[in-house]
């Protein structure tokens, strides 16, 4: 049986949050690593990996390998129900039909108890290859986000542009153009601004900002956001959780011109 | 989308 108690509901509020518009129904697969989630968008241009490492709960059980099938807005309109503070507790059986949620307030004592009923889902695996990629971005996550939306009131795609000279984030539209350059920068008093870059090769790709601004809804999750691109391959957008926990985006480049 | 890779070109099924 799996049973995974979190300190805090809003982690789990936030990760759904951040990944209920790409993907609809897919499996939790819990082992005693951990609660894990892959899941591409239905275009199979995206693609959404997730790893709540057993460290991220207290207590973490689970004997077997359970694959539980949810709907995530049906856990959306669960997860409303409880407040960011909640202890978060989830249950289920070795061959669950449910998975029931607990929410406990650590200041009243109010109890909640929800079970979600679980699909069949019959989801394929990707494999994603070790890579060493050409150039690695990490830099605030609201500044990312900030970029991409502005960008896109312009255009539906923009190209990322790593050099010596720093990511140049660039596009074109019908009214015009525009570009956002960064270079590396250290903030000694505080490191969640930084951005660093580390860059073994240029790399220039082109990705749709509306995917990019979807995966920016894990923001809040996370103050830095690392950009992980070498030419020819899917840009990986990561948040890091504690624990070594992650939530990944897999995004496919654009054909250039 | 149009020009748009699939992420399955990348990334092979298990």
């Amino acid at each position: 049986m799996l049973e995974a108690r979190l300190e805090q509901a809003n982690l789990l509020k936030k990760v759904v949050d951040a990944i209920k518009d790409l993907v609809q129904d897919c499996n939790f697969d819990c082992n005693d690593s951990g609660i894990a989630l892959q899941a591409m968008d239905n275009s199979h241009v995206a693609l959404v990996s997730m790893m709540l490492k057993s460290e991220s709960f207290s207590p973490f059980r689970c004997d077997r390998n359970i694959a539980l099938g949810i709907n995530l807005t049906s856990l959306t309109k669960v997860l409303r129900a409880a407040q960011n503070e909640d202890i978060l507790t989830l249950k289920a059986e070795d061959a669950p039909d449910v998975v029931n949620l607990v929410f406990e307030s650590a200041e009243s004592d109010r109890i909640s108890e929800y079970d979600i009923k679980l699909m069949d889902i019959d989801q394929e695996h990707l494999g994603i290859p070790e890579t060493e990629y050409a150039a690695t971005i990490s830099m605030p996550s609201a500044e990312f986000q900030r970029i991409c939306r502005d960008l896109m009131a312009l255009s539906e795609s923009v190209s990322i542009e790593c050099s010596k000279e720093g990511v140049k984030f660039a596009c074109q539209g019908d009214i015009g153009s525009g570009s956002v350059t960064l270079r590396s920068h250290t903030n000694v008093d505080k490191p969640e601004m930084n951005v660093e870059i580390d860059l073994t090769e240029p790399v220039s790709l082109t990705f749709s900002l509306k995917y990019l601004v979807g995966f920016c809804k894990a923001s809040s999750l996370s103050g830095q956001v690392k950009l992980c691109l070498s030419n020819e391959v899917p840009l990986l957008v990561e948040y890091a959780l504690a624990n070594n926990s992650y939530l990944r985006f897999y995004l496919a480049p654009k054909i250039g011109d | 989308v149009k020009n748009q890779k699939s992420i399955l070109g990348f990334f092979q099924k298990k």
